[in-house]
């Protein structure tokens, strides 16, 4: 374990806790794709299929719950709050996710590391994480609207990636045998939809900052 | 046992 990924992985659930307390707090999501969060529930439920088969440590077998827990909070959150799926943006939010799942899924069969159950669930996971903010990236294109996707939470979700690209180049040249090009493409790709993000983020943060100046 | 490394990463 390498201080990248250790701060890799406080970033990335630290992003999920700011969202899901976010949420709860101002009882709102407007702003928010569940599309984009269903994809991210189903990413770390099939890519700890290995929860109670493969023990690696106290800390990797803990951080999965957390994971799985808090994002399904997220999704329990937006579908089944009274008061929060009422603010849920449901006619802009129409991303056809599914077929990202069907895409993920059918490469993950055709490329993986070994062909078993486990390893293209895992490949999936990996390929569907990449591309499971597109949903929010549309919306947010639509929407303009970053009421509760609060500047932490961008900034958690980009130092994971980056944090995460570090680790790999640490293991790349301290490692003998590192090879994992699946993640390590894969992160490429979702780093760049990151920057993407980032990128209308940035724009509806300035558009909404202008729209307040005192008229 | 597993001699290829396990997934180690979350």
């Amino acid at each position: 374990m390498n201080i990248f990924r250790f701060a890799g992985d406080m970033t990335h659930l630290i992003s999920i806790l700011v969202l899901l307390l976010k949420i709860y707090a101002t009882k709102s999501c407007s702003g928010i794709s569940l599309k984009t969060q269903e994809l991210y529930a189903l990413v770390f439920l099939t890519r700890y299929l290995d929860l109670f088969t493969d023990f690696i440590s106290v800390y990797n077998t803990v951080m999965k719950l957390v994971f799985i827990a808090s994002s399904l909070a997220i999704v329990w959150c937006m579908r089944m709050h009274g008061l929060v799926k009422r603010s849920y943006d449901k006619e802009l939010d129409t991303f056809r996710h599914y077929l990202l799942v069907a895409g993920c899924f059918a490469l993950a069969v055709l490329v993986n590391e070994k062909f078993t159950f486990q390893e293209i669930f895992w490949a999936f996971s990996i390929y569907l994480e990449a591309v499971a903010i597109l949903p929010q990236l549309v919306l947010l294109q639509r929407s303009g609207n970053v009421d509760n996707l609060t500047g932490q939470y961008i900034f958690f979700l980009g130092a994971y990636r980056a944090l995460y690209l570090l680790n790999w180049i640490y293991r790349y040249f301290t490692e003998v045998r590192f090879s994992r090009w699946i993640a390590c493409v894969s992160g490429i790709v979702q780093t760049g939809l990151y920057a993407d993000f980032f990128y209308y983020y940035f724009l509806s943060w300035k558009n909404n900052a202008k729209l307040q100046l005192p008229a | 046992a597993k001699d290829e490394v396990t997934k180690d990463e979350l």
